[in-house]
């Protein structure tokens, strides 16, 4: 099966990290290698990058993931140009599959590079959404499946993830952002759909917490955090929702995702695209 | 004794929370409050704030500490503008002392506003210093007291917090950025002076843990944090450089602190100002 993610954060934000937990290798060096803007200029370079893996679930299940990764969003003084960058390369996989159905003799090794969903990292202020983060999710909307999440959840106290997610929420709903809500249908849908679904869709924004590190305890590896007052095991589904999230994407909804993008987001630029 | 102080740093930077644990009181309210850009606008306000607290150390000696605040620092898209507004700040205060200096009829009054340290917040990204902090600290360079904190240190691990500690540390001295650096003299300095202020320069840049909650252990009210995995102390001078910068900033070094400011960098932006 094949899965794209697009993962949006400013540096620092856990990105890479993230990326690496979730596919359970080290896919991205940690990316401290990143070269600082030098003196004389104003915008760094933002650049996608792209990551390719093969995963494989306990079922024997193979993923082909694509991973794009956004290192230095919103690192220059003047962020406004790095949204194009993103919003392009969105709508870029659009008018390829656009370009590819309308072609009378079609490309056998056609690669479908439509992003089915981006993971848009959201620091933890304590006061909501930042004016850059509003402004990207704005022109995200309505152009792909988006999941938030709230990165270094182990940096909150029980209360601070609970009100950083409250404002958050809140903000997203305020301008309008149109997140991934992980619909059903009440009528048509069964039972255990319905509760995963609302279940799911209760506790957007996604806390996350990631590790390069892996530990043996008690005989098991365990991805982790080690700090002098105690251990974090990034997979303790009480701690954050990370599990959650990676089941979702890996597992219980990939198709969803994907439908959703084909059907739903894709035709609407497709129709937009073509009477426009 | 009078004392002043500005906290840079971006908004979640952990500034209010630092603020009240050095006060060892809620001097300001945790901003949950900052109101977020309206959406037709691309710069938020970006205002200074004054808290003034009377603090009372061990032996009874009175300090009056201003406290000046950056809410709003760095969150608008377009930066650029927030370095003139604190630029501008120091350089009146400095103003302000020439002014009065240079009066026949002394003002009695009068109110040296000069500002004795500024506390520049640093989010540890595993990447050194951002552009926007690169740029600020230049400006501030060679215009006031700079004493670089690493903010949120309990959301990293001990090698974390080395490495964060040794890339930030690297991009001050590539950029020329002039920190405090707890200058000595071999030849008439006392031992433990010299001790003193080289240990101190060694932890450049500071790492910091604040908290506003107040608990009760064993007998003993404790400012920390409480997670799910462990309990942190932020007087724990083991997990953090708290305690060792509250007693340089608020007794040993103040009055260090004050002397520099007004001999050196006061000086120097007088003689710059004389002369043309
Ligand atoms: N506290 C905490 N730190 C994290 C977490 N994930 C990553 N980090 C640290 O944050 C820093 C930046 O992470 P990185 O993945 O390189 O961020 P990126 O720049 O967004 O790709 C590194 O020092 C990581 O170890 C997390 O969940 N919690
Ligand atoms: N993990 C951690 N969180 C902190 C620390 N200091 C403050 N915070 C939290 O960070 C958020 C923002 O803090 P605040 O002081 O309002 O930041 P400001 O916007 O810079 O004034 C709040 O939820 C605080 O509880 C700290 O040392 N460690």
């Amino acid at each position: 099966i094949q899965f794209t993610l697009m993962v949006v954060g400013q540096s620092g934000s856990g990105r890479s990290t993230f990326i690496n937990s979730l596919c359970g290798q080290q896919v991205v060096e940690p990316s401290s290698t990143i070269p600082l803007a030098t003196d004389d200029s104003v915008e760094r370079d933002f650049r996608l990058r792209e990551e390719n893996v093969e995963l494989e679930d306990n079922e024997g299940v193979k993923i082909s993931l694509s991973i794009i990764d956004t290192p230095g969003f919103g690192d220059s003084l003047d962020n406004s140009s790095n949204f194009n960058i993103v919003t392009d390369y969105l709508k870029h996989q659009y008018d390829e599959v656009l370009l590819e159905e309308s072609r009378v003799r079609r490309n056998p090794r056609f690669k479908d590079s439509r992003v089915h969903a981006v993971i848009y990292f959201i620091n933890a202020t304590g006061h909501g959404l930042k004016e850059i983060d509003v402004e990207m999710l704005k022109r995200l909307t309505g152009l792909v499946n988006i999941i938030p999440v709230i990165s270094k959840a182990d940096a909150l106290t029980r209360e601070e993830l609970a009100l950083n997610k409250k404002l958050i929420l809140e903000d997203l709903k305020h301008y309008g952002i149109e997140y991934y809500y992980f619909p059903y249908d009440l009528e048509t849908d069964d039972n255990e759909t319905v509760d995963t679904n609302s279940y799911l869709r209760s506790l957007i924004p996604f806390s996350v917490i990631g590790s390069n590190q892996v530990f043996e305890v008690e005989g098991e590896l365990i991805r982790g955090r080690k700090y002098p007052w105690g251990f974090i095991n990034i997979e303790d589904h009480e701690l954050s929702d990370f599990v959650i999230l990676r089941n979702l994407l890996l597992i219980s909804h990939l198709q969803d995702l994907k439908d959703y993008t084909h059907e739903i987001l894709y035709e609407k630029y497709r129709t937009e695209a073509l009477s426009g």
